[in-house]
């Protein structure tokens, strides 16, 4: 199939791939993605960062750049830099930022295909993959059709019931034989500014408990910081690195 | 389409269907569908619960019955009844719940419209259906098929972030002329138990601001609370109505 075949053409031109992805909804997915790209394009490298929560497209509102839109330079079509950072997402293609993406999987699958195909990404030492919540068409169709992907981040929250939908997506990532480049337990607990008590609101050791049933790594510990929320709202990840020791888990 | 058929005549004995939806994930819809669907057979209504968000089939322990399994009576397969409610959820299928639900648009709605039409529901008087964030295959198969919803709830957090996709499932409900319900903004703030600071982790006023944007009513603000998410944790949703003005906003 051509538009397979125009994919991985793109991605011959990249070094290395991260999926950043989580069974549950809601807990820190996007935000990881940002941040890393952030991370990495602040050391020099060249990042790029796609979108494939298609009905979700929540990183360029984070990354700061709504009006960034790609472009044509001959026949190609760019994908626009925010913050050094090319980026591709279903919200750059919408007539309206608040109509909803009413697509059913065949067209899921086409639009990624076509977002690295026919997208002129260039040299990249990194992409971010940033995913929707499940293991269903758009995860399918980058493990499917990408054998090169240097690994998964997988996000997890200290909760049980997260617990149970992130275990699924450890088993998706082995049974697709996808490498688990390790866990991120975020929202692990929040310090009350006032009087310093901490309160464990989503539970604790989610993350601990699932890297060692799975005898993976926990590469980081998030904290609930309203600064951390606050400057996704606002599109100024790189604020965010103020507060370096609960930042990026890279 | 006989399937079709089947699903759309087991609704037929079902009096009302709320369909508790949001395009975020993480933001607290099985929470609220699990707690409406307690508080509902509290009153002593007959309900039933089906989780339609197949890749993250969270309802079951959230209401505390691991163990119980769809079982056959003569040539009809009965929903287990968990705390006086009925439920479905692709989590009672799996072998082992830890194995990802691996299916692509097509299979997942023959899986819904089978969890409708082929399981004996009975009379019902209210059905409530937790979704899965997004405006894809399952909702599309909802709204497609059964034309007598009598609405949706949707779920929100004051983020910014949040409003842009839950934004997006107001207009999707609009689109498939499906009657919206209200707004529930969940995470609104959090209370410091030692010294009783008030603390916007998520934002403030996302629910308020959508809901004027669009005419819809705020229903409840639920706060940020431990116990909320440790009953969910332990599957004791009952005991959460130990906060009788944080829970089901009905
Ligand atoms: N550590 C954190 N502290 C506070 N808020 C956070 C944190 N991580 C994420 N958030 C907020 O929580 C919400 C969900 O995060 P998001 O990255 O969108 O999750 P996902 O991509 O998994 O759906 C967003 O509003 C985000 O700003
Ligand atoms: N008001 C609340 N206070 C504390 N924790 C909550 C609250 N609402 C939901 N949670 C927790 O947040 C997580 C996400 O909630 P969930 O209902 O699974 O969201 P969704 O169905 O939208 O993905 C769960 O761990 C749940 O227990
Ligand atoms: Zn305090």
């Amino acid at each position: 199939n051509a538009m397979i075949e125009k994919a991985q053409n793109t991605m011959k031109n990249i070094s290395h791939k991260i999926v950043v992805m989580s069974g549950k909804g809601g807990v820190g997915k996007s935000t990881v993605a940002v941040n890393l790209a952030v991370a990495l394009a602040l050391e020099g490298r060249k990042v790029g960062l796609l979108d494939i929560d298609l009905h979700g497209p929540d990183v360029v509102r984070m990354l700061g750049g709504n009006s960034a839109k790609p472009y044509q330079v001959g026949n190609d079509v760019l994908p626009p830099e925010i913050n050094g950072i090319k980026v591709i997402s279903t919200s750059q293609f919408l007539k309206d930022e608040t109509s909803p993406i009413v697509w059913r999987g065949p067209l899921k699958t086409s639009a990624i295909l076509e977002f690295l195909g026919d997208i002129a990404w260039g040299e990249l030492d990194y992409l971010i993959m940033d995913c929707p919540p499940g293991t269903g068409d758009e995860l399918l169709t980058v493990f499917q059709n990408f054998k090169d992907i240097d690994g998964t981040l997988i996000v997890t929250t200290p909760s049980v019931v997260s617990q149970d939908d992130v275990e699924k997506a450890i088993n998706f990532s082995k049974m697709m034989n996808v490498n688990i480049l390790g866990l991120v337990e975020n929202m692990s607990y929040f310090v009350c500014e006032k009087c310093g008590e901490k309160h464990y609101i989503f539970g604790q050791d989610g993350g601990k408990t699932l890297a060692e049933k799975y005898n993976l790594e926990l590469l980081q510990e998030i904290p609930i910081n309203k600064i951390i929320r606050s400057n996704m709202d606002k599109g100024q990840p790189a604020a965010y690195f103020g507060i370096p020791d609960t930042v990026a888990p890279f």
